[in-house]
């Protein structure tokens, strides 16, 4: 599904450069559940952008099933983007003007299904996350966490093959996170592949591979030998 | 310090209101270190906005150092905040188009404070925090963990006695937390008062009393027996 050959991401500081990425190699088969983890600045979120096609890396080749990213039409990347990836930023980035149900619609719009569809769906992914409640709030009306459940059903609304979330249950207490990895080890179960950053063991360890960043290249690459 | 005598604070959305506190009784001495932690949607952020006078309440006293805070004049409360109170949002709030120094120094701008002491006590805190090599970058050029310890420098810049922090370590790894945490413990032991919401329980071990919030009560307020 996902192939990295030596990723390399930097980024130019007046005269200095930055480097995010240093060569990264990485492959993700379909269907695995892997935990990236890392200290702060060590270029996790970086990966998980270029690997959600939000972002195109400095060299080296990007393989998403089977295509070169870097040669595709960009409306070809937007619509593997849209259908096959969910993804949770980990600013959230909700529309400020849109209520939950509102942001949570927004994946399916694009997608082209009718109205009354829409809805439906979008009501039962914020039920999913626990905010069936709050559909009508906007994202100042809402605390941290609320709007971090929120970004979380809006990646899951269009039951996409590739879940990419990014420190999803930073801003979550322990039950609300063992809620939402539980979702996650659900959409895992049914094949699909699924991709977290974290900076929590306990969240890690319902992966079944963790992956160590640091300074932007891979540390290690262990199997996770009991989740 | 701070005495809350039962604050209630609800919003209207439409014709229903949402209760985010019911009735909260607490009070916080000067030089105390105390974690609050609950589910998401408990209300510690607004508990907190309210204590930093950020936020007003819809009904009950808050009480700081003694005055009334609903009695006193914008003036007065603006020189507190500035003065007394550090505060670390759970969003950050840094100023997008400003680099990091220039975030960290505007709590000196606002103070009076001379502009070449206000640079060095700028890079002082980012050092501190580990961030020397950053206070060039503005924040979509930083990662995730690298705002929030933007946002702790510039809430420990002006040495308040009180530090209000929300979920400071929310996006950092356990090194870098434990790194901030020690700095909180440094805060306290000069005889500052500090106030720390988290969902961590590692994190919530360094404060001397626990208060547990639920459905905007106090749900249990303990001594931390072995910190
Ligand atoms: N502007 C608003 N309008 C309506 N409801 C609001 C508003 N702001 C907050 N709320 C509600 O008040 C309640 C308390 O919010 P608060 O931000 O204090 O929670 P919290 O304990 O900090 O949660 P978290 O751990 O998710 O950050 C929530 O249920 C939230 O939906
Ligand atoms: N636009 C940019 N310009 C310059 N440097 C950047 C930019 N974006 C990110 N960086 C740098 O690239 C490095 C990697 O950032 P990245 O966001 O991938 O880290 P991270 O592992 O996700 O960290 P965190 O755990 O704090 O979220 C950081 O050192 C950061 O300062
Ligand atoms: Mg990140
Ligand atoms: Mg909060």
């Amino acid at each position: 599904v996902i192939e990295f050959k030596s990723i390399v991401k930097s980024y130019t500081m007046g005269l200095q450069a930055v480097q995010a990425l240093r060569g990264v190699n990485l492959t993700i088969k379909r269907g695995e559940y892997v935990a990236i983890m890392g200290p702060s600045g060590s270029g996790k979120s970086t990966l998980m952008n270029i690997m959600g096609c939000l972002d195109t890396p400095t060299s080296g080749d990007y393989i998403l099933n089977g295509h070169h990213a870097a040669g595709m039409a960009d409306e070809a990347l937007a619509a593997i983007r849209n259908r096959e990836i969910g993804f949770v930023f980990q600013t959230f980035n909700l529309l400020q003007q849109y209520n939950a149900l509102d942001n949570v619609m927004l994946p399916l719009i694009y997608a082209g299904i009718a109205k009354d569809i829409r809805r439906e769906r979008a009501l039962a992914a914020l039920t999913s996350v626990g905010l069936a409640d709050r559909f009508s709030h906007k994202p100042n009306e809402m605390s941290g966490g609320q709007r971090q459940r929120v970004a979380i059903a809006r990646a899951l609304v269009n039951n996409p093959a590739i879940i990419l979330a990014d420190e999803p249950t930073g801003n979550l207490d322990s039950k609300t996170s063992a809620d939402i990895m539980a979702l996650f080890d659900e959409i895992w179960s049914k094949g699909n592949t699924v991709i977290v950053v974290t900076h929590e063991d306990d969240i890690a360890h319902h992966a079944r591979r963790i992956v160590r960043l640091h300074d932007g290249m891979v540390f290690s690459d262990i199997v996770n030998e009991n989740p």
